[in-house]
């Protein structure tokens, strides 16, 4: 069944929706059933793989809220091996509807039980915030995939994020597990960069991927495109780093 | 008596803080009294400014829920002419306490009362979040600065939250204005930063800064030696970009 993973880290751009869509493409290009999930009300995700308004019958908000199976929100075949469901923008309706905190909780994992056995992946592109909305939906996950932009604000807030992911742990799901922290946004030039990625293999308490994704403007342009990294520039250090991390994260998911 | 700028974008990795803390310590440089209010629990600025928690007596969050006077909270003199009110990371407790809702609207609002005539400027950094808590709290703002980092997703983003500061207006503070869209992390060579910033230029409904911040890696690092750009760099091109955006804002302020 699937394995669930949740692409989180309560800091602001530091790639999450760029690493939960290139990710879920690859493996999804590496002959996986992938099934990748906007849990942002921002929808970064959904408009970075091309989607319309016109195009989305049912989002992740209305199958969080159960007013729709999450059958009806799929969108098949985004991408090869890729299935997915959108996001949308009625962001203050659902924070006051989602208060309700314990629904929450059992509303994702209810929504996705009936498709953990169609998928061998399932990726969740998280907001940035780690209030108690978000807290209760990794009660859904399996594990947490941390993007780390390599600087300065990134040591601060990991410690801060490994702190309530063991909160977390504690409280509402025992069985949650840090996959590791995914460095990000890396210029191979700037001692900056150099030096966090260095204090984050140093310090941080966990598996950090071998796998770095450079600073490449490719990455960028792609969403604007509304392709996958590679889909959009094949052969760039951006699509090699994301094909890498997916074959980490095969060789991860293979030995459990 | 002050004017309350809020620093808001509910997109995450901006530049926010960045132009919070150093468009905060220019106006301060350029003569004018500033207090700065770090309102994230992901405490950011409060970082940039080299504090550490033994240097912490109370917090906005404390002051925002009554519990400390904000004078007590005041670090004086973190950089000329600029006091600062630090955060902290208590973020589930305070995401707790602060959801009665009603209570948030008027607690900034009156704890910023009394300091109101001791400052010409008040700036707020803000979360990258629009949630009920935060829209309530910008009833307490007298305008709106929107950093815009020049990628894909500004465009979506920006449309959508000044949808909903229209919302904010209509029922929670007529008085509310946007100052203006700032273009941030702009890499002149990079033509996807420019054909963003081209678009917001023609698309956004307001003013756009005529001060664009570019990409550079010492507004990066400054944080990391807890200096604002204009001590840290003040030769560099972001030193000269938020001193000439202090320019635009004091103009602006001395027109209302
Ligand atoms: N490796 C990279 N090189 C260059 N640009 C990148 C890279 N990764 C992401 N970006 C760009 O940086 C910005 C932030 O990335 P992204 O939106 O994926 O972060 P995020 O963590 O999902 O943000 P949020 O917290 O708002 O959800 C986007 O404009 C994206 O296109
Ligand atoms: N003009 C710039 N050039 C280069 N790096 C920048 C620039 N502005 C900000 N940065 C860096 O980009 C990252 C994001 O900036 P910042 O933290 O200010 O954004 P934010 O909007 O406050 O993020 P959040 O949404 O998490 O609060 C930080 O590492 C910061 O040091
Ligand atoms: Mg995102
Ligand atoms: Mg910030």
């Amino acid at each position: 069944s699937a394995k669930v993973i949740a692409i989180a880290n309560q800091k602001g751009g530091v790639g999450k929706t760029t690493t939960a869509v290139n990710l879920a493409a690859c493996l999804g290009q590496a002959g996986r059933r992938v099934l990748l999930i906007d849990l942002d009300p921002q929808a970064n995700a959904t408009a970075a793989l091309g989607l319309t308004p016109d195009r989305i019958n049912a989002t992740s908000y209305r199958v969080l809220l159960g007013e729709s199976p999450i059958d009806a929100a799929l969108v098949r075949g985004v991408s090869e091996g890729l299935d997915f469901v959108p996001s949308d923008r009625d962001l203050a309706a659902a924070e006051v509807e989602l208060v309700q905190v314990e629904r929450r909780e059992t509303a994702l994992r209810r929504a996705l039980a009936p498709l953990r056995g169609a998928y061998e992946f399932v990726l969740i592109d998280w907001p940035p915030s780690l209030g108690l909305v978000t807290l209760n939906a990794l009660a859904a996950a399996d594990s947490v995939l941390i993007p780390v932009q390599a600087e300065f604000f990134a040591l601060t807030g990991l410690s801060h994020l490994l702190n309530t992911l063991a909160l977390v742990q504690r409280s509402l799901n025992p069985a949650l597990r840090v996959d590791g922290a995914l460095l990000t946004m890396v210029d191979t030039r700037a001692t900056l960069n150099q030096q966090v990625v260095a204090d984050v293999r140093r310090t941080f308490r966990g598996r950090v991927f071998a796998s770095v994704v450079p600073r490449s403007v490719r990455l960028a342009e792609a969403p604007g495109h509304g392709k996958p990294i590679h889909v959009y520039d094949p052969k760039g250090r951006g699509a090699e780093a994301y094909a890498q991390l997916a074959q980490e994260v095969l060789r991860l998911a293979g030995a459990d």
